[in-house]
């Protein structure tokens, strides 16, 4: 059955990733206007977390099972509450 | 298991409503659906949760509610704009932030179809949150932050339903005394355990104070009466006699506070007495001026305020800061003026310290003050809200 749920995005770009994962409380928040630095070691960290959290293999990496995941739809709160 | 090695499963955010009875409101609804569609399949998605604890949600249409839901689209007054169709469908606010539920109206919503995104099964995620619950790693459960698609034959996961029940207990005996899922009609209309709502508070919920005992139980007395309160309400078998308690206290207390020293002082009139838990503390009732020098006899309200860990001491339109390890323990700066303490009214009848919040109580309303903001706090709905209503579990 064709289902206008969105289809999943193409790969998501860093940056895309950067700011979902900040969104869902994997990185700290990021100030649009500073463009936040981080190191590849807190994105990669945080890229581990999140593929914890769901389950994934744990590679660190954006893969594409990663940034495809990271397109579906979901709930907007964090999945990591301080 | 995670990657921090412990085993996968629900979280809870850190807090709860203090009462089972609760009430939501669809204050907006989705475009393009029925209004009575969405109202029936909102109430199923609460009956998710009300199946597993003695949770009661009663829809009201206007009015002050626990709950409050909305379909938005895009900025949509939280800070947290929605993004369109797919992306983020939906989100909720935990029980500390109000409850309320928002969702993206941009998404096609449907209802017992494979077409669209089930209203159903993300409702009733999102009143997960409304209720204390974090999301789930585990794949399975409906905790889980992502969509699934549409599951016709939905049925709640043990991980869902462990968490829930950490949070509100398990239900309890149903009116016909027998233990099943299938009472949930009985449990939902079984009266609330006795002394859960009290009539004599809930009809006039004005309070000579409120203060925590240093076990972290919280008291309201009123005349010669003392009720304990829970996360539900209040709890059974209360009202009690004060001087039954906490013998050789009168009734009609002033003011109360529990101190770091882990002692609770009461005052009234000119006259204070010290308690360790319910135990008088040496030769009690003491002068307040001999006691506690530079604070006036006849107080409103004391407590001891979450922001500097001080005693304030209220009375009328003005308030004294009591600092025991400073001679003299009241600068000669003071009493100010209570309408430095932005909007709280003078005259005020109680104060407490609660979770890290400084409350303010005057009539049958009360006050949650800001720390940070040094006002008071914030908040939909707003404060001044009512005491039996959120306090007393009317």
């Amino acid at each position: 059955v064709k289902t206008r749920e969105a289809i999943p995005v193409t790969a998501l770009s860093e940056n895309n990733a950067m700011s979902y994962l900040s969104q869902f409380g994997y990185l700290p928040p990021t100030n649009p206007t500073s463009g936040g630095f981080i190191t590849q070691e807190t994105m990669t960290k945080a890229i581990s977390e999140f593929q914890s959290f769901a389950g994934l293999n744990v590679t660190g990496d954006l893969d594409n099972e990663t940034s495809t995941l990271m397109s579906l739809p979901r709930c907007g709160v964090k999945d990591k509450v301080g | 298991a995670s990657s921090d090695g412990r085993s996968k499963r629900y979280a809870l955010q850190g807090s709860r409503w203090r009462v089972k009875k609760l009430t939501y409101k669809i204050s907006k609804y989705p475009r393009i659906l029925e209004k009575s569609a969405v109202d029936k399949d909102v109430s199923r998605a609460f009956s998710v949760w009300s199946e597993y604890t003695d949770l009661t949600f009663t829809q009201k249409r206007s009015g002050q509610v626990h709950i409050e839901i909305r379909f938005e689209r895009g900025e949509h007054g939280d800070g947290d704009p929605f993004d369109g169709p797919g992306g983020t469908l939906a989100h909720a606010y935990f029980p500390v932030y109000g409850g309320d539920a928002h969702f993206d109206d941009s998404e096609h919503w449907s209802i017992n179809s494979y077409r669209g995104t089930n209203l159903f099964q993300v409702a009733a995620h999102e009143f997960g949150h409304s209720l204390g619950l974090s999301h789930s790693d585990v794949k399975s459960a409906l905790m889980a932050p992502f969509y699934r698609g549409y599951e016709p034959n939905f049925i709640l996961d043990s991980d869902d339903i462990q968490g829930i029940q950490a949070l509100y207990g398990q239900q309890t005996l149903s009116s016909s005394g027998s233990e099943s899922t299938d009472t949930k009609v009985n449990s939902k209309t079984t009266v609330p355990p006795p002394g859960e709502e009290d009539t004599q508070l809930c009809s006039d919920s004005k309070i000579d104070t409120m203060f925590d005992s240093a076990e972290g139980h919280s008291y309201a007395f009123k005349g010669d009466h003392y009720w304990k309160l829970t996360t539900d309400g209040i709890a059974s078998g209360y009202p009690r006699l004060i001087s039954n308690s906490w013998h050789g206290l009168p009734g009609n207390i002033d003011a109360a506070f529990t101190y770091k020293n882990g002692k609770t002082y009461f005052f009234k009139g000119s006259k204070y007495w010290r308690y360790i838990g319910k135990k008088i503390d040496g030769d009690y009732p003491k002068d307040i001026s001999e006691g506690f020098t530079g604070i006036p006899d006849n107080i409103d309200a004391a407590t001891v305020w979450t922001g500097n860990g001080k005693i304030y001491f209220y009375k009328g339109t003005k308030f004294w800061r009591f600092d025991p390890a400073q001679r003299p323990p009241v600068k000669s700066t003071y009493p100010k003026l209570i309408s430095n303490w932005e909007g709280i009214p003078n005259n005020i009848d109680a104060a407490l310290t609660y979770h890290g919040y400084t409350y303010f109580f005057k009539g049958d309303m009360y006050y949650r003050f800001n720390d940070r903001t040094f006002s008071v706090d914030v908040a939909d709905p707003a404060f001044p809200r009512s005491t039996a209503y959120w306090w007393f579990g009317c």
